[in-house]
């Protein structure tokens, strides 16, 4: 590993979900509705946490640390 | 790093090693307790500078993608691995698509797929403009303001004048963004060190877009940067996209070197493409 700690490039994962149940089809928030909690979970397996967030009508971003 | 949270899509993209991995299950469960079922997946990386570094289970693409075979559940049954090689020595892209028998048409009664992702990574950065993304000597500002400030000075904030930008400068150097504009994000990741320095920038377009916006787009990204080295990974169903990409590189001074393509179930096809600075 370098000194920096850089190991190279990014690794980049997108995963894509449905829901059979209409009501949760036609709900706007889907994922989002995820709380941060479980967020900071996930987070927490991949050794990152959140050091920037920003989100509108369509989606959230944060920024992660790492 | 960064992640984007969709209603229906999650993507998480982390420099450094592959740990990203282990968010799969975690996040599947979570889905599935909002009933969601996980119906497509997608894993890219570039190559490893330092595979050495890169910790158990994820040592080597073919171990990374047995892994994440065992996180994803069976209903996922098309799927492709596929290493994808470039001229350069040690830049290939691998990629990693995964999509569930019912994932197609349901996506494209829903919504066709008329976006397409550009991934961007550049090695080799100009050194004047690297040394922007430096924190200066003795400076106390937080990481948000530093980063806004590293935002103006480098014209990162010109690249969509019409995004939203979430930014974060690190200590002692370093530099993350993520843009929002409408449902469509952008991202910026910096490495600046002299020697290893890097960076990225990903994007996501229309197919009904004009043609010149993601050139102007790619050409305004990488103009921030100047790097000798640059590989460009585009994810569209449309064969039109990566021909852009050349049209937007070529007036910059960088040459291509090499281009492959591949296809991928319900993932479209990806175009990898690898250019040097003609001259620097």
């Amino acid at each position: 590993m370098a000194v920096s700690g850089f190991e190279g490039f990014e690794k980049r994962l997108e995963l894509h979900f449905f829901g059979d149940d209409p009501v949760v089809n036609n709900m706007e928030m889907g994922l989002r509705l995820l709380d941060f909690e479980s967020l900071e979970k996930v987070l927490h397996a991949v050794q990152c946490t959140v050091v920037s967030a920003v989100g509108n009508h369509f989606f959230d971003a944060y920024v992660l640390s790492e | 790093s960064s992640l984007f949270v969709y209603p229906t899509k999650i993507i998480i993209k982390t420099c450094g090693t592959t740990q990203l991995l282990k968010s799969i299950r975690p996040l599947i469960h979570f889905a599935n307790n909002l009933g969601l079922t996980l119906c497509g997946c997608r894993y890219t990386r570039g190559s490893f500078i330092f595979p050495k570094a890169q910790p158990f289970p994820h040592t080597h693409f073919k171990e990374e993608v047995i892994y994440i075979e065992e996180q994803i559940p069976n209903n996922l049954c098309y799927r492709k691995a596929s290493v994808m090689p470039s001229k350069l020595p040690s830049y290939s892209w691998h990629v990693f698509t995964a999509s569930d028998q019912t994932y197609m048409p349901r996506f494209a009664l829903k919504s066709p797929d008329v976006n397409f992702t550009v991934e961007v990574c550049m090695t080799e950065l100009d050194r004047n403009l690297a040394r922007k993304f430096f924190k200066k000597a003795g400076d106390s500002k937080t990481g948000d303001s530093a980063g806004k400030d590293m935002t103006a000075l480098t014209g990162v904030d010109n690249i969509n004048p019409g995004a939203i930008i979430c930014d974060f400068a690190f200590d002692p150097c370093g530099y993350s963004m993520n843009g929002i504009d409408g449902d469509r994000y952008s991202t910026i990741h910096v490495t600046p060190e002299d020697g290893y320095s890097y960076a990225s920038f990903e994007c996501v377009g229309s197919i009904y877009d004009d043609a010149d916006d993601i050139v102007g787009v790619l050409k305004r990204a990488v103009q921030v940067f100047r790097p000798a080295t640059l590989t460009v990974s585009t994810t569209s169903t449309s064969h039109e996209v990566w021909t852009r990409v050349a049209h937007a590189m070529e007036p910059l001074g960088l040459k291509c070197r090499s281009c492959v393509m591949d296809e991928f179930p319900a993932a479209g096809s990806i175009v990898f493409q690898s250019f040097t600075a003609a001259r620097r």
